[in-house]
């Protein structure tokens, strides 16, 4: 761990109790930052930032250049982590032979990489770099803190928090709470700083699509409403009835 | 264990062999890594390799580091490159050559195309495990998402997500046409 203290950064003469500083909205709720450059702050080497997510708002996908601990305040909502390499473990069922052509193509079978719910009262620890998103399955507000570990071995950029979107364009988000046009195209996810026929060719999709990627016309932000709901492969979550727990149904064919 | 003291540490690896190849496709190139699982000192140090190879217009997937600094030579050819910052700017996009370093710091987002000669380079990692995630590819970021995710996230079809999702099947030395270079 990168101790500050020992480039004289812990000096402290007094600590304040702080409220959030900064603030950038978007579509489906609101971050609000505390000013990492306070002296407690950078004596502790950490950043903190609380997010606030309404019902059916998801958490653009985004990595962080150090780890964080996330603690769950208020509500409940999945989340998803996507380590490069890892299997995509929930997957839908595989096809039977009786289901015809035309129900193949209307009904597209998901696989991806495992996903878990989360809820007040839970901390859930993030590898630094590893890409991660979220989303408010609940019926109220959730709000989350999160630490950002600035001097963290695991972080070898300087210390300042960064985060690496690879959705949205969160400086549109911005824009609407400030009211101001200025640094308009200097914040976007990291497809917008490649080439578009670089992405048409490692995608391998059309150019509209690979504009769609960098999200350039997207004016939603960070944090985005799911219209019609999020729908994903997940198992049933069980629940406790009178602290008895319901019974899981199983079914299988024979060998 | 008088075999691991540093004294006798094995210190040497070659990684220019195509047969030790971690990552191969015919079309494309290849990539060795040397890490301190296959070079225990390299734990000492904090250090690891990588080599790699690019036919002509072979494509390295885009990537970020997620535990290291990257310091790439050319060894050669020549080859296209684009590194993007947190900011989604773009700190560098031109071409590198034979003789030429490009410092790629942890989580910047890369992708190199190699020109019509191809391109081979060897990278210099500043972790003993340096770990890398792609954004396409079999082994992505993107295919471990839902397809409503990404449908949502870039405003898209579900089928144009699951195209997005699952057109490229290689993992991270990929086949290119030459069109964006």
């Amino acid at each position: 761990r990168g101790g500050t203290w020992q480039q004289g950064e812990c000096q402290i003469r007094s600590i304040n109790a702080r409220e959030p500083s900064y603030s950038l909205q978007a579509e489906g709720g609101v971050t609000e930052f505390w000013d990492f450059k306070n002296d407690e702050f950078q004596c502790a080497g950490v950043s903190i930032r609380r997010h606030r997510l309404q019902p059916r708002a998801l958490m653009l996908p985004l990595y962080h250049n150090a780890p964080i601990l996330v603690y769950v305040v208020q509500g409940r909502g999945i989340y998803g982590l996507m380590i490069s390499g890892c299997p995509e473990t929930f997957e839908s069922s595989q096809q039977t032979e009786k289901q015809s052509k035309e129900e193949r193509r209307q009904r597209f079978r998901d696989r991806h990489q495992k996903i878990e719910e989360f809820r007040e009262g839970d901390i859930v620890a993030i590898p630094a770099g590893a890409a991660h998103w979220a989303y408010n399955d609940g019926d109220q507000e959730l709000v989350v803190v999160v630490l950002h570990d600035n001097t963290n071995n695991a972080n070898q950029l300087d210390q300042n928090p960064r985060s690496f979107l690879l959705a949205g364009n969160p400086e549109r988000g911005q824009e609407q709470q400030q009211g101001s046009r200025r640094g308009q195209r200097e914040l976007g996810n990291v497809f917008r700083g490649f080439d578009v026929h670089m992405l048409t060719e490692v995608f391998g999709v059309d150019e509209e699509t690979a504009r769609r990627l960098q999200g350039e016309h997207d004016t939603r932000g960070h944090i985005v409403i799911v219209e019609h709901g999020l729908h994903v492969i997940r198992p049933p979550f069980r629940r406790r009835e009178y602290g008895r727990e319901e019974e899981e149904g199983y079914y299988g064919g024979n060998n | 264990g008088l075999e691991e003291t540093v004294c006798n540490a094995k210190i040497r690896e070659n990684l220019d062999k195509p047969s030790r190849a971690d990552v191969y496709n015919p079309r494309a190139g290849r990539f060795s890594t040397v890490n301190s699982l296959t070079l225990p000192i390299l734990g000492f140090l904090q250090l690891s390799a990588a080599r790699g190879v690019l036919y002509r217009n072979g494509i390295m997937a885009p990537h970020w580091s997620m535990n290291a600094h990257s310091i790439i030579y050319v060894t050669r050819g020549e080859a296209r490159m684009q590194i993007v910052n947190h900011k989604g700017q773009a700190v560098f996009d031109g071409g590198v050559r034979e003789g030429q370093v490009v410092v790629v710091p942890q989580n910047f987002a890369a992708v190199k195309q190699a020109g019509e000669e191809g391109c081979e380079w060897v990278e210099l990692n500043t972790n003993d495990n340096a770990m890398i995630s792609t954004l396409s590819g079999r082994t992505s970021v993107m295919r471990g998402l839902p397809v409503d995710v990404i449908a949502t996230a870039y405003q898209i079809s579900r089928e144009e997500a699951e195209r997005l999702k699952l057109s490229r099947r290689e993992t991270i030395i990929f086949s290119g046409s030459g069109r964006s270079g």
